[in-house]
């Protein structure tokens, strides 16, 4: 099965 | 003041179809750049960022930076009564909450005013940085939408890889499995019916084909799609709008539980 990564794992909040 | 006339109103007719399922109220913002989005999926998996440059625009004026909250659908509902060759002024006052938007017929026969009320909206905006991509994928946009389709009625996930051989896209679900595969293709006549593949390091990542189906929503804004990969980041899927920028979709990937 796989997870779901969230974009805040990639970028952060300007 | 702001005033932005669009004479391609249609334009934003099809902006808004494009976007209006994955996010549900979003800031516009508006400079001296342009006119512009960026906003996430409610989940923060996807994120879409809209620019339209203000060169596009037939008359551009942005006194000073300024940002509106809206909700899509009710902007959809609106645009969706301007005709399609309609030209379309974005109009609003300083400080006002709500916005104008003004739609002319071509033989100027027709004026038509529709004033919808802003909103604020707490939006988180996340910095992108300029990224070297392992494999960039440029294809027909209406081929990519078909292939997300036909997979979605199989499998929920697709996995996207990039080789020497192609790009593939595969799922599997309950009822079996299906692969699809299209080749670097630089012969046929048209250049908007090409795929090509530019290949730094093979790559292959999951991505959950129902946001992948969203996206295929602005398959009316081009008729080319380029699908940006790093086994390191989001995928870019990108529709660039004609002379007047674009519309990007991040998807981030799923990964082996």
């Amino acid at each position: 099965s796989h997870k779901q990564q969230k974009l805040f794992a990639f970028f952060t909040i300007k | 003041m702001l005033e932005l006339r669009l004479v391609q109103g249609n334009l934003l007719k099809k902006v808004l179809e494009a976007v209006k399922d994955l996010v549900t109220d979003a800031n516009f913002d508006c400079s001296s750049t342009g006119f512009s989005l960026q906003a996430m999926d409610s989940s923060h998996v996807a994120l879409v960022a809209l620019l339209l440059r203000s060169e596009g625009f037939e008359h551009y004026r942005c006194d000073r930076n300024v940002s509106m909250g809206m909700n899509l659908n009710n902007m959809a509902k609106m645009l969706k009564c301007a005709g399609n060759d309609d030209i379309v002024t974005i109009k609003a006052d300083d400080g006002s909450d709500t916005v104008t938007f003004m739609f002319e017929s071509p033989n100027q026969d027709k004026i038509a005013d529709f004033e919808m009320k802003l909103m604020d909206i707490d939006s988180e905006h996340l910095g992108i940085p300029e990224a070297e991509y392992h494999a960039i994928v440029r294809m027909p946009s209406s081929e990519f939408a078909r292939i997300c389709k036909d997979l979605s009625s199989i499998g929920d996930t697709v996995v996207i890889s990039v080789t020497k051989e192609g790009v593939k896209f595969s799922t599997r679900g309950d009822i079996g499995n299906a692969n699809v595969v299209c080749r670097q293709n630089t012969t046929v006549d048209k250049p908007e019916e090409s795929t090509t593949i530019e290949m730094h390091e093979p790559v292959s990542l999951t991505f959950a084909l129902r946001y992948m189906n969203s996206f295929t929503k602005a398959t009316p804004l081009s008729s080319t799609v380029t699908i940006s990969l790093s086994s390191e980041l989001p995928v870019v899927v990108e529709y660039k709008i004609a002379e007047m920028g674009y519309i990007r979709f991040y998807l981030a990937p799923k990964i082996e539980d």
